[in-house]
């Protein structure tokens, strides 16, 4: 059930770009443009296009002099594990990266050269002996080596560290991009990108911060270490062996009183759900059982039975003590405000304020009124002559009610209100004052059944 | 929702994260365009890829073949005025509408919605018991001027938050609805009036609910829909 994709590393939307003779593009799938490339020698990569169904094989990767690499939304390329990863699998005898130094610093002699140390390793094609790089040509068990260019030390190893060691992971791996590519009991990994041979729910374009890259082990569903899918049919998914960190962790700043984003920092003791249900301790597994035991999940915290976010769900949450609701959120803990500081105020709704404020609430920089990019404007100074759509700073040309704005310079967020506050002292008339009638202009509709047509 | 009964709200939309669980309410308010609430979300420029909106569907948790389930992936989200806790959500195409989806239209801007006017929620959050878990549940709710509500809430209640009447019973949104609809039915059409928000008590009895007042906001959900 091994792919031949396993062996290649995947860069999406991206086209190589060299010099030499563009080889031409072939019709076939992309598993067996793979299939191909991984039985040719002299391939070292492949474009797949996915809009032709074409497939390129390519002699060199990123790594090779003269190649640069460009986006290409029609493209993928996929280049061999060995040329690109910088960690080694096993003894490394596939490494074919480029370093040339020693674990002592020597620099590494040409595969080519006998002198200063003659050698018996010819170089073959399927070898990889190129230039003075660190290779394993004789399944050394310390890893990748070469002879140096120091006549007094014939060879040594380059101390390439092992996949398995090159990253560690803290907590529970959730950050984890290493290169490991098989379990613990050593079966090859599924790709995430393939469905077969078991179809599992986390496509990589759906979970784009878990970097579920290739068949890298990865832990994208708050499990208690990285896993994988695995190549073995009768095998679903099995855990990774990967180091923990000795290191400190990365200091998070926690919150007691309020959480942010979506609060897997919140350290605070609130312990009911949103409406007022009690929260079933987390060391207990009635009414609801559950795989989130405190010790398994050490950074996570999950104290008492204190609201907490160890999966990386919307919000703070906790099983509930009612049987038939196993999982609340803790929506009343309240956010903390992430807004930046007023600089300045407005009277009534802005709408004639002249000040030089050019961020928005959240601190981003105000896109020029006349400028075209990263947004279009609709509000521009030539159709609102009378307004002062100068720079970049903060107007109201339409009268917002809710105060000044501008275009942003963030590509997601199109426009944004400023980091203004209405002036103290400066009350908005009440709503309520004024029910008179409106007139509705629009209409939500539904087909109700008539009670009488229900018998 | 507690207190209610299975029903119909096709404009009542069900937000599913990742995993295809349903965890917030909103409402269609066009085609590519849901309003829910602020809490709900992790920021204002959150990365939602792999986020749906489901809608034409009355069960929690639909069967793969039901014909009228629509989900459609969420593209993005904006966040309202920062008192407003409202946010929008751009559909990454548009809904189809039919008999199980329809829109619901906003009030006019700073409509205030007479007292008694007969309003309702809907949603898919917990039942405490009541009407049917598995469905979608709506629950009828009158107004309650805010001159009387600020009285029973000793004075904590804003202009932006509207509020039902307390009733005998207990009648309310609960854990799931947050970010669905208050409908009211004005001039024979289905407005929006308000969205719920978490609140401290599912339904507790003799206690008015609050909801964000819409009208206010009227400006800024146009405005988007226009500028985006």
């Amino acid at each position: 059930q091994r792919s031949p994709l396993n062996g290649f590393q995947r860069l999406k939307a991206t086209q190589l770009v060299y010099l030499s003779h563009q080889r031409e593009e072939l019709s076939m799938g992309v598993e067996e443009c793979a299939r191909q490339c991984a039985t040719l020698l002299d391939c070292r990569a492949f474009h797949y296009n996915w809009q032709s169904h074409g497939c390129q094989l390519l002699p060199l990767t990123q790594h090779s002099p003269q190649t640069q690499l460009q986006r290409n939304v029609h493209y993928d390329l996929y280049q061999k594990k060995g040329y690109v990863r910088n960690c080694i699998m096993g003894d490394g005898s596939d490494y074919r990266g480029t370093q040339s130094v020693t674990e002592k610093g020597k620099t590494c002699q040409a595969w080519r050269l006998k002198f200063p140390h003659d050698h018996r390793f010819p170089i073959l094609p399927h070898n990889g002996l190129e230039e003075n790089y660190c290779r394993n040509p004789d399944h050394d068990k310390r890893g990748p080596w070469c002879y140096t260019t120091d006549p007094a030390i014939r060879h040594q190893s380059c101390g390439i560290k092992k996949c398995e060691n090159a990253v560690c992971m803290s907590c529970n791996g959730e950050d984890y991009r290493g290169f490991v590519d098989q379990t613990e009991s050593g079966i090859e990994c599924q790709r995430w990108d393939l469905q077969h041979p078991h179809r599992h729910p986390f496509l990589p374009n759906k979970y784009p911060e878990k970097d579920l890259a290739d068949n890298y082990c990865r832990n994208p569903d708050s499990s208690e270490r990285p896993w994988c899918y695995t190549i073995d049919p009768a095998k679903e998914r099995e855990y990774c062996n990967i180091r923990k960190c000795t290191e400190k962790n990365r200091h998070l700043p926690t919150s007691t009183n309020c959480f942010r984003l979506k609060g897997e920092n919140y350290r605070g003791s609130v312990n009911v759900t949103t409406s007022g249900i009690p929260c079933q301790r987390w060391d207990s597994q009635t009414p609801h059982r559950h795989h989130f035991l405190p010790e398994k999940y050490e950074c996570k915290d999950l104290k008492e039975n204190y609201c907490r976010n160890p999966d990386g769900s919307e919000a703070p949450w906790c099983f509930t003590t009612l049987p038939n609701l196993r999982m609340a959120f803790c929506f009343q803990i309240k956010r903390c405000v992430d807004d930046v500081e007023v600089e300045d105020c407005y009277h009534g709704n802005g709408e004639e304020y002249q000040g030089t404020v050019s961020k928005t609430r959240k601190g981003i920089t105000c896109q020029k009124w006349k400028d075209q990019s990263p947004h279009r404007p609709q509000v521009f100074p030539i159709k609102f002559p009378t307004v002062r759509l100068e720079e970049n700073y903060c107007r109201n040309p339409d009268n917002d009610s809710h105060g000044p704005w501008c275009y942003t310079m963030d590509h997601n967020t199109q426009f944004d209100y400023c980091a203004i506050k209405p002036c103290a002292g400066d009350k908005k008339p009440s709503i309520l004052q004024n029910t008179e009638n409106v007139v509705f202009d629009q209409c939500g509709r539904r087909e109700d059944r008539a009670e009488s047509r229900l018998r | 929702v507690v207190g209610g009964t299975p029903g119909n709200s096709p404009w009542t939309v069900s937000i599913r994260n990742r995993e295809g669980v349903h965890f917030c309410g909103g409402s269609l308010v066009k085609e590519q365009w849901v309003i829910s609430t602020r809490q709900c979300f992790s920021s204002c420029d959150a990365d939602l890829s792999g986020y749906e909106v489901w809608l034409g569907t009355l069960f929690k948790n639909p069967g793969p073949n039901d014909p009228d389930k629509q989900a459609i992936p969420i593209n993005k989200i904006v966040c309202g005025p920062s008192e407003s806790l409202l946010v929008m959500l751009k559909l990454e195409r548009p809904a189809i509408l039919n008999q199980r989806v329809a829109l619901i239209c906003l009030p006019p801007e700073r409509y205030i919605v007479p007292a008694n006017t007969q309003c309702e929620i809907a949603g898919w959050g917990d039942t405490q018991g009541t009407g049917n878990p598995n469905v979608l549940n709506v629950a009828k709710l009158p107004i309650m001027s805010n001159y009387e509500c600020k009285i029973l809430l000793r004075d904590r209640l804003k202009e932006s938050e509207l509020c039902t009447a307390a009733l005998r019973i207990s009648v309310g949104a609960c854990e799931g609805d947050f970010g669905g609809p208050l409908a009211c039915l004005t001039h024979d059409c289905w407005v929006l009036e308000g969205v719920i928000t978490p609140s401290r008590v599912c339904a507790s009895k003799d206690r008015p609910s609050t909801f964000i007042r819409v009208s206010l906001y009227v400006d800024w959900i146009n405005k988007v829909m226009k500028l985006s």
